[in-house]
């Protein structure tokens, strides 16, 4: 799975997604890649979120709108909300799960429970980063 | 207002280092910055965000190292469907493909459902159907496969037949 968030010099926010699924999958499985909410979100003024896991249970949770949702209505940071889905819930489930997320006011926050996650940002200092381990 | 920021990912997982080899670790980091690149050009030229981030899973899509498009991973048949979606915060209009065999670069079907559909998501065959009425690049279903999917899915089979499937690393499940 692959993805993109990004914040324009309008403040707008955007988010998108692209899977292959994962490997020797049933005919017809559809993950949370496609599911609006679930594998992508953005709302300008809260944050654009694309999500890379077992997608069932990101589908089941809702994940990627549950960002937003702990931004907007209880107040979280990005890295709380972020951090709390993967780190806690995702977590719990016993699932490799990532996510890569920017806020209104350019804050980044990639967070993930496996050894790895391939990753890249250039934020506001211009300066381009590539990860692919922690 | 604030100055742009792009972020992207090529999945994650165990990331094994003996699942590739050190040029292939070489290209996909630079694969990644290219991608960071091509959102960036657009950002920096002040273009929207939905097209910077349309661009950037574009050249992931392109990449042999990462399950999206060229070098996704194979179903149980030894086919690929793939599933891409996109999202503009600023409208909250949304669009999504799932399980479409023919689309080059899926990202871009999902943002033709976006803009020239009153749907938020098309499924399948008539999904294929909707990106070649529109103009999109359409390839044969071959284009997206790699060698090492094939072996991937060959592996999986194998511990299939032997019965040691629940043995199957996180790798070998997911690729």
């Amino acid at each position: 799975t692959v993805g993109a968030v990004a914040l324009d010099g309008d403040g707008r926010l955007a988010a998108a997604t692209s899977t292959g699924g994962f490997n020797n999958k049933p005919a017809g499985r559809v993950g949370d890649t496609p599911v609006i909410g679930a594998g992508t979100y953005a709302r300008n003024g809260v944050c654009a979120v694309s999500c890379t896991g077992q997608g069932e249970v990101f589908m089941r949770r809702v994940a990627a709108y549950d960002v937003v949702a702990r931004m907007s209505y209880a107040g979280q940071t990005l890295r709380q909300a972020t951090d709390a889905l993967v780190l806690d819930m995702l977590s719990s489930h016993r699932i490799g799960a990532g996510l890569v997320a920017v806020d209104a006011a350019g804050n980044v926050a990639m967070p993930f429970n496996t050894l790895g996650m391939a990753r890249g940002w250039i934020a506001a200092d211009g300066r381009l980063r590539v990860a692919t381990h922690k | 207002m604030p100055s742009p920021v792009i972020a992207i990912h090529g999945g994650c997982g165990t990331l094994a280092a003996d699942l590739q080899s050190a040029a292939d670790w070489a290209e996909t980091r630079a694969h990644l910055a290219a991608a960071l690149r091509a959102a960036w050009r657009i950002l920096a030229a002040g273009g929207a965000a939905l097209d910077a981030v349309e661009a950037a899973v574009v050249v992931l899509e392109d990449s042999p190292h990462f399950n999206a498009g060229h070098g996704a991973a194979l179903t149980e048949d030894a086919v690929h469907e793939l599933d891409a979606s996109i999202m503009d915060g600023a409208t909250m209009a949304a669009g999504a493909v799932c399980t479409v065999r023919t689309i080059r670069n899926p990202v871009r079907a999902a943002r033709a459902v976006m803009e020239r559909s009153d749907c938020v998501l098309l499924a399948g065959a008539a999904a294929d159907a909707f990106a070649q009425a529109h103009g999109l690049a359409c390839v044969g279903n071959g284009y997206f496969t790699t060698e090492r999917r094939v072996q991937a899915l060959a592996a999986l089979k194998a511990r299939a037949a032997r019965g040691t499937i629940a043995l199957a690393s996180e790798a070998e499940r997911h690729g």
